[in-house]
């Protein structure tokens, strides 16, 4: 999977998101990339979210729309909402990351896995800087 | 103003000792390309929905991830595409899933949004409506890597997913 989040200069954000899903998929399976607000989610102001991991439990935690809720409904910040939401995701037994913005373009990177392929860049950070493990 | 993009290449059982050094400055390079086709449309003042759209187009492309060329197979050893895309202004978004033959899946997912009245088109229909729309098309072998057939192959011989229950659906 792959997917990116940004804001642009007029300060709206926007998420996308895009996979091949996972090996050995049957019945015609998907996971939380196709679905708003489980894989990708984004509202001005607040947060824009793309997720990557075991699907199914990315679904049922409603993972992009949670990080964007705690930010909104409990004032917390990006980094906290992304890691409070991979926690949960864990705790029903599920594993993967997700990358996320806030309203300001604050960049926050959660994951409970071994490694993320993941990268950042903007206007005050102008050298791109990427990480794996 | 400010600009800022974050990007992802998947997330895994990732081991520093998997990578080869090779394979590791192969991976950031990729990163590193799509950050830089985002970050040249925010420079320029550009919409970040046409950044993200420009810079997942450049993760697709690259077989190293999983998504549009290299993708995983499923158990038939097809590649069936998912991807979707939300507008944070106006709250509209678009997707696709089980898409065989658009060569960038997150612009069949934006022509959704904004050409149709829906979110969430799948399978032959979607595969219909990109036609519809002039999205670019691909023969599904397009898609397919040796490296990931032998992953396939992989999964095939020893079923872990099926042992692993947080894999269990595949």
């Amino acid at each position: 999977t792959v997917g990116a989040v940004a804001l642009d200069q007029a300060g709206h954000v926007a998420a996308a998101t895009s996979t091949g899903g996972m090996t050995g998929k049957r019945w015609g399976r998907i996971g939380d990339s196709p679905i708003i607000g489980a894989g990708t989610y984004a509202r001005d102001g607040v947060c824009a979210v793309s997720a990557t991991g075991s699907g199914e439990y990315f679904i049922r935690e409603t993972a992009a729309r949670q990080v964007c809720d705690r930010i909104a409904w409990k004032g917390q910040g990006v980094q906290q909402a992304g890691d409070d939401t991979i926690k949960s995701i864990g705790a029903i037994g599920g594993d993967g990351g997700l990358i996320a913005i806030d309203g300001q373009g604050r960049a926050a990177f959660s994951m409970n896995d071994l490694g993320m392929y993941r990268g950042a860049v903007s206007s005050a950070h102008p050298v791109a800087r990427t990480a794996i493990f | 103003g400010p600009w800022s993009l974050a990007i992802h290449g998947g997330a895994g059982v990732i081991k520093r000792g998997d990578l080869t050094p090779e394979k590791e400055a192969a991976y950031r390079a990729g990163l590193d390309a799509a950050m830089a086709a985002g970050a040249k449309v925010l420079k320029a003042g550009g919409s970040s929905l046409d950044a993200v759209e420009a810079t997942v187009r450049v993760l697709e492309d690259n077989p190293l991830f999983n998504a549009g060329k290299g993708a995983v197979f499923t158990a038939e050893g097809k590649n069936e595409l998912d991807a979707s895309i939300m507008d944070g202004k106006t709250l509209k978004a678009g997707a696709v899933a089980g898409v065989t033959r658009t060569k960038n899946p997150i612009s069949l997912a934006r022509a959704v949004m904004e050409q149709s009245p829906h979110v969430l088109l799948a399978r032959d229909g979607a595969d219909q409506f990109s036609k519809e729309k002039g999205l670019e098309q691909v023969d599904p072998s397009y898609f397919r890597t040796e490296e990931r057939w032998k992953q396939l192959e992989t999964w095939r011989k020893n079923h872990q997913a099926a042992l692993d229950p947080t894999h269990l659906f595949g």
